[in-house]
């Protein structure tokens, strides 16, 4: 409770007209950033618990769930650095969804099963130079393993068992032309 | 040399020979649409007068008209089953990737500014403009708040006579999720992934503020420029827009706008992804 009343208190002062805006101060902004970041982070406890009894299986998790606050520059410490990967997929919505989920990786040859033993269909994708370039991006992953979340259930959750593969008879290769 | 273009079963959008978007093909038809940046300069004023203030964190005030950011887009073409992409090159600090998604019927454009450069000593208002032949005749529709759409009409105001003394920045409104241009045939929306300055300038073109930086503070109250920085350079902004495009009739079922209002719930809450590595851990036939 008191990890979520941290996100609610930081949630309540982004109600103020210049968080809204981007009218306040620098050095305020900052401190907005740095309040949601505590705020977050002390939430993905709480992520991690609701995970793990929704899944069923509480003792059978020794490890954390993570949400990468990496992903907007294309980049995740444990997706380009694992050979092998449980993606959950939530869907917050009321109705099922069917959404495209792009993880960064290093190049290689990836393969997507489901929960009922069914290989999905994936592809890499190269990252665009332009993101690769970015100075503050420290990340090894070159390419983005994109497939389709399957009908993902409303309020409810799809997992998928990502492993990188020797051949190259998994993830298929996307054709580049310059 | 080839035309470029990339689609699905739904659509086809075609890049002309200059790397721009330039088409698009909807159920056999074919439809000129352009998607460019520019940018505005930002006005500089001595702050005095009220018409004498400088584009700043409060108030849009371009000091002219817009500029395109290069003649020529370098790309690179990426195909596959699932997805097809057109990553391009504007300049040093613009790019973009258009996608299409299989078995999608709207087009994806990632696009990443910055950090704009101020070697110039001028500030910079980037946008992105859609560019089509539908025949809008002044009105455009943006959203409110993401619930209903409100229209719009180019220089004018519901309840006083207009004088619009600044045609660019009098004519932008917020888009917090959608906005869009139609005629009797067709409709052109583009969604957006955050708040952003937008507006439909010339009939059929639609356009949205994607990134600015500026050096003067517009005396409104917050008493700095909006010149942000991280790492000692100009903040860059990646963000997504969603482009849809097709017939605006009403007797189609489901109508395009009610594609838009299923796809504004998908992008804007879109499914979480949580990622466990599980090496030495857990094996497939362990999670099954």
């Amino acid at each position: 409770e008191s990890h979520l009343t941290a996100l609610r208190e930081v949630m309540g002062v982004m109600q103020h007209h210049d968080a809204i805006t981007g009218t306040e101060k620098q050095h305020v902004a900052d401190d907005y950033a740095r309040m949601l970041y505590e705020a977050f982070e002390a939430c993905s406890a709480n992520t991690r618990s609701a995970l793990n009894q929704l899944t069923g299986e509480r003792d059978s998790f020794k490890f954390d769930w993570g949400y990468c606050k990496q992903a907007n520059v294309s980049a995740c410490a444990m997706t380009e650095s694992s050979d092998n990967l449980v993606v959950l997929l939530y869907n917050p919505l009321g109705h099922s969804s069917n959404d495209f989920v792009r993880l960064p990786v290093k190049e290689g040859n990836y393969l997507v099963r489901n929960d009922r033993g069914q290989t999905v269909r994936s592809t890499l994708i190269p990252i665009p130079g332009s993101v690769i370039d970015l100075p503050f991006r420290e990340s090894e992953a070159t390419h983005e393993l994109v497939f389709q979340g399957e009908q993902v259930a409303p309020v409810g959750y799809k997992s998928y068992y990502v492993s990188k593969e020797e051949s190259k008879s998994s993830s298929s290769a996307a054709v580049m032309r310059q | 040399e080839d035309n470029v273009s990339i689609g699905n079963d739904h659509l086809t959008v075609h890049f002309d020979e200059n790397g721009f978007m330039s088409q698009i093909t909807i159920d056999g038809e074919t439809h000129p649409l352009k998607q460019n940046f520019l940018y505005y300069e930002g006005a500089y004023g001595n702050n005095e007068e009220f018409r004498n203030r400088s584009s700043g964190a409060y108030i849009f005030r371009p000091n002219g008209t817009e500029k395109a950011v290069t003649d020529v887009v370098e790309i690179q073409v990426v195909k596959s089953d699932l997805v097809q992409e057109v990553h391009q090159i504007f300049n040093e600090w613009i790019s973009q990737v258009i996608r299409v998604y299989a078995g999608q019927e709207h087009v994806e454009l990632e696009w990443l500014v910055g950090p704009i450069p101020i070697d110039d000593s001028k500030g910079k208002e980037i946008i992105s403009r859609f560019e089509s032949d539908i025949k809008s005749e002044g009105t455009f529709w943006t959203d409110s708040n993401g619930r209903e759409m409100l229209r719009r009409v180019r220089n004018y105001r519901e309840t006083w006579e207009l004088d619009l003394v600044e045609p660019v920045a009098g004519n932008y409104y917020p888009i917090t999720a959608k906005i869009a241009v139609e005629d009797d045939h067709s409709r052109m929306a583009v969604l957006n992934d955050r708040a952003q300055g937008g507006s439909s300038l010339v009939d059929g073109q639609l356009e949205l503020m994607v990134h600015r930086r500026l050096l003067r503070d517009d005396a409104f109250g917050v008493g700095e420029a909006l010149n942000e920085t991280q790492y000692g350079a100009g903040i860059v902004a990646r963000g997504k827009h969603w482009l849809f495009f097709g017939s605006s009739q009403k007797a189609v079922s489901p109508t395009l706008q009610a594609k838009e209002r299923f796809l504004q719930n998908k992008v804007l809450l879109p499914s979480w992804p949580f990622v466990s590595a599980v090496d030495n851990v857990l094996t497939y036939d362990d999670y099954l």
